[in-house]
């Protein structure tokens, strides 16, 4: 599977970069919090594209984020 | 809770259209 970039996101109409981006992120969310990995995607989803695509090429800030995203989800489950 | 935060965050499936895209693109 071909690198996501910037160039071929800004190919694509606005509402299918989150859905491409999501695509790339969700497997590798997956592989670390399985039954989370749908909410964490959608957190993830709503930074912005380039920061995103930064992750994509950095495990380390991608795993940074998942850490942050999981401890966001447990306080607003709390929450509720 | 007010019962309109239930629902975050938007869950993503792959294969299918993620619906936090109804506040990026509506």
């Amino acid at each position: 599977q071909e690198p996501l970039t910037a160039s071929r996101l800004a190919a694509a109409p606005l509402h299918e970069q989150k859905q491409m981006i999501g695509e790339r992120l969700y497997p590798l969310i997956h592989d670390v919090h399985t039954q989370l990995a749908g909410k964490i995607t959608g957190m993830l989803l709503e930074i912005d594209n380039s920061e995103l695509l930064l992750m994509l090429e950095s495990p380390e800030s991608l795993h940074a984020k998942i850490e942050e995203a999981v401890a966001v989800l447990q306080a607003h489950q709390a929450m509720e | 809770s007010n019962g309109s935060s239930i629902n975050w965050p938007p869950e993503f499936h792959p294969g299918v259209p993620w619906k936090g895209l109804q506040n990026i693109d509506p």
